[in-house]
């Protein structure tokens, strides 16, 4: 599903300064599988997520995705791949300020011409799933930390995507939470042969997946089996 | 220190529902303790922050600090309070997005009428001490989530406070980078006595403190010792 060769990304402060980020990635990641990525802060997790989720081009390198070479793609192609093959949790949310919980899991559907009222049906079927159903008609600043990163992770997958990218879902989740979180990505996962990258730094979520990527200072230090016993 | 006695928290939805959230909570904390609080994702535990931290107030009960009854003291006062006496670690950071990382660790000195130059050698000196020097001129948006939060956490401890409130501030961050925040807390409160009250729903963080409340729909079900062994 996912083939990455060579990929280096360099940002460029203001002040001109060149901050290297990603030192050569290689990464090949088959559909169905269960990846954890684990890194200390500031090691480039994020960074590789969203080249891995089109929202970020890389400064050099090659990334494949189902097939297509992501940089011959153009804009109006990346978007639809954003929006039908991808589902995205943000680290730090990104919900709409303006919209009630029930419209931002909508929003993807909406963008991919399904109809307001069906958009909106499956969208609080998909908050009822995620034990949500109540807070439908919220705004964000009407929920707790944990609702939030709830309802972004809803969001991510109404659109039943092929491949989800969660950047440290249940960071703001307690213990039995978290793991509840975690069973319905396992669920997907096995059921719906849904692929799964998820960063996170806590070692009892990365023992649920399959196959854990270290990522130190923009490298990968170990590619193998999650959980060591 | 702090002094809470029937607290209670409603909220009205726009849809005119009311939301009772916290149903009398009682507390007593005092100078120099190290309290951690945990519980489930929507318990109310952002809600009582807000509540001890002056940024909200409660629907019933009295919450006296410093022996101050805090419903008595007028904005300005209440706006010092905040200021002087608490640093307050917010669950989504609150950055100003526009300004700096060093602007953002000065900016409770510039409100407290320090001048900008003397601000911004104690914010400089604040994130050296965090790790995150080097970032000082970095925008919020240029910054990882963990690089984000730990801005924050400089910026609620550049003014020395007497009490911190800590909302989650290790929920961004690797195991390594949690560890080192923590001592910084332990330190702060061992050797100027600073009091620091910690939510987290990880069991390895809140067993740093020395006591533990646990907070489940609303209401404190336990207070006691942080570590059982
Ligand atoms: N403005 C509001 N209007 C209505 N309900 C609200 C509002 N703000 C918070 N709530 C509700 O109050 C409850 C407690 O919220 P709070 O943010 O205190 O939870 P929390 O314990 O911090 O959760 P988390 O661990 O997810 O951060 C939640 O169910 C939330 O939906
Ligand atoms: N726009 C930018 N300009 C300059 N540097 C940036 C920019 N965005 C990110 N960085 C830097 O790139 C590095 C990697 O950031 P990234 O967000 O990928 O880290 P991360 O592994 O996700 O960290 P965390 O665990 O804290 O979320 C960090 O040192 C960060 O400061
Ligand atoms: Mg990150
Ligand atoms: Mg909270």
């Amino acid at each position: 599903l996912i083939d990455v060769a060579g990929i280096t990304k360099d940002y460029v402060t203001p002040g001109g300064v060149d901050v290297p980020v990603l030192h050569g990635i290689d990464l090949a990641i088959r559909r169905g599988e269960f990846v954890a990525i684990m890194g200390q802060s500031g090691s480039g997790k994020s960074t590789l997520m969203n080249i891995l989720g089109c929202l970020d081009s890389p400064t050099a390198g090659r990334y494949v995705l189902t097939g297509n070479d992501v940089s011959a793609l153009r804009d109006g192609q990346l978007a639809a791949v954003r929006n039908k093959t991808i589902g995205f949790v943000f680290q730090g949310f990104n919900l709409l300020k303006r919209m009630t919980a029930l419209d931002n899991v909508a929003l993807p559907l909406a963008y991919a011409g399904v109809s307001k009222r069906e958009a909106r049906r499956r969208a609080r079927a998909q908050l009822e799933r995620i034990g949500l159903g109540e807070f439908a008609g919220r705004l964000p600043n009407q929920l707790s930390g944990g609702q939030q990163q709830r309802v972004a992770i809803a969001r991510a997958l109404v659109m039943e995507p092929a491949l989800v990218l969660a950047d440290e879902p249940t960071g703001n989740l307690d213990t039995q939470t978290s793991n509840e979180i975690i069973d319905i990505f396992v669920k997907l996962n096995r059921e719906q042969h849904m692929t799964v990258i998820l960063v996170t730094h806590e070692p009892d979520i990365a023992a649920r997946a399959d196959r854990l990527v270290r990522l130190k200072d923009g490298v990968i230090t170990y590619d193998g089996p999650a959980a060591t016993g």
